[in-house]
């Protein structure tokens, strides 16, 4: 028997927002620590990975390791009926080919049920290295976007370079070209206005504009992202989902031949 | 300008 009841419901709405551009189906992985997903786009560019901790949910069981595999249009359908202050539970008893929703609202007076037939999916999993990173910067996730959306109105790339100085990220193109720089925040008021670089070595990196769009439909997750950058290595974009778990976008940088 | 990198050339299949 699996069952996880996830109190706020409207983080499961915006994860599957977040990930549903990218990958069409995922297999949930359960197991008695928590839920993991990884699952690559079409072209095998980039990789999203899901950790999502049994801290985080309550009631959490999961008495034998199972994977449950969903198409992500049925399951953005079914998650769309449920109301942002929603407690969504997760349920799939061993042996039957279904998934159960079960969504309550605060006061517990109504509760909907929704059932979804699993796939058998056949996903490719990569061991992903444990990697020490040239550059780490945490930045608020709504720069990140804001940035992204406006160089990609430059154009199809963006270089993104980290120096002692900042970091800066570049695009440019037919119609012209343009940077924005960004340095370590002395003083804010909030923690999550703060703009951190953790810098081992410089770091020179260029990146396909459109998957970095994709992965920004996760800003409603955090008020802050991670980019971790490693010279000639795919980027890591981490946004923390609460204490209890991350969604993680890795993207294959572009390289000169 | 420069080429898009497979991620399975960075990532071994486990």
């Amino acid at each position: 028997m699996f069952e996880a009841r996830l109190i706020q419901g409207s983080v499961l709405k915006k994860m599957i927002d977040a990930i549903k551009d990218i990958v069409t189906d995922i297999n949930l992985d359960c197991s008695s620590t928590g839920i993991s997903v990884q699952a690559m786009d079409s072209g095998h560019v980039c990789l999203v990975l899901i950790e999502l901790g049994s801290d985080g949910f309550e009631p959490y069981r999961c008495d034998r390791n199972i994977t449950l595999g969903l198409g992500l249009k049925a399951l953005s359908v079914v998650v769309r009926c449920a109301n942002n202050d929603d407690s969504i539970t997760i349920k799939a008893q061993e042996g039957t080919d279904n998934i159960n929703f079960v969504f309550e609202s605060p006061n517990g007076e109504k509760t909907s049920q929704f059932e979804i037939k699993l796939m058998d999916i056949d996903s490719e999993h990569l061991g992903i290295p444990d990697t020490e990173y040239d550059s780490v910067v945490k930045m608020p996730s709504h720069e990140f976007q804001r940035i992204c959306r406006d160089m990609s109105q430059l154009g199809d790339s963006i270089v993104v370079a980290c120096t002692k100085d900042g970091i800066q990220f570049s695009a440019s193109g037919d119609m012209g070209s343009g940077k924005i720089n960004l340095r370590q925040s002395s003083l804010v008021d909030k923690e999550e206005d703060q703009i951190n670089i953790e810098l081992n070595d410089p770091v020179h990196l260029t990146f396909a504009l459109r998957y970095l769009n994709y992965f920004t439909k996760a800003t409603p997750l955090s008020p802050t992202v991670t980019l971790s950058l490693k010279a000639e290595s795919p980027l890591c974009v981490t946004y923390p989902i609460g204490d209890f778990g991350s969604m993680k976008f890795f993207l294959a940088p572009k390289i000169d031949d | 300008g420069p080429a898009q990198r497979d991620l399975t050339s960075f990532f071994k299949t486990a």
